[in-house]
């Protein structure tokens, strides 16, 4: 199972 | 959460050989769960303190989900905080970390892979 909205909030907490 | 980490176990029917002889061919996708959490998000001071504590960031992340929709928008405000004296949310450390640190532990399933 994908998750990519899950992803982009993480890549912006990350930037 | 909870509800999420039971429905989930439909997947997983080898764990559970004295129930199913093969697969079940009534899974469910569940993504109700995720709409529980994005409004449990709503409550901002409240995901504030659920995203500090490091034993909710591992469950959280830790989990496959049907549809992350909801756990991304609970993991957005609730990594966001916003004081009184301020029109825009500035992020909230303490979550950040938490939830980063869950996120690198739990890096396959964030993935998906």
């Amino acid at each position: 199972v994908d998750h990519p909205e899950l992803r982009d909030v993480l890549d912006g907490l990350r930037d | 959460l909870t509800v999420q980490e039971r429905s989930s176990e439909q997947y997983r029917p080898d764990t559970f050989p004295w129930v199913f002889d093969s697969a079940p061919d009534d899974i469910v996708e569940n993504t109700g769960s995720g709409g529980l959490l994005s409004g449990a998000g709503r409550n901002q001071d409240t995901a504030n303190d659920l995203l500090s504590d490091s034993d909710f960031t591992d469950r959280l992340l830790g989990r496959q989900w049907g549809d992350s929709a909801g756990v991304a928008d609970f993991v957005g405000r609730g990594t966001t905080h916003r004081p009184p004296e301020l029109d825009n949310g500035v992020v909230y450390g303490p979550a950040r970390d938490a939830v980063l640190a869950a996120a690198d532990d739990h890096e396959d399933q964030v993935a998906g892979s």
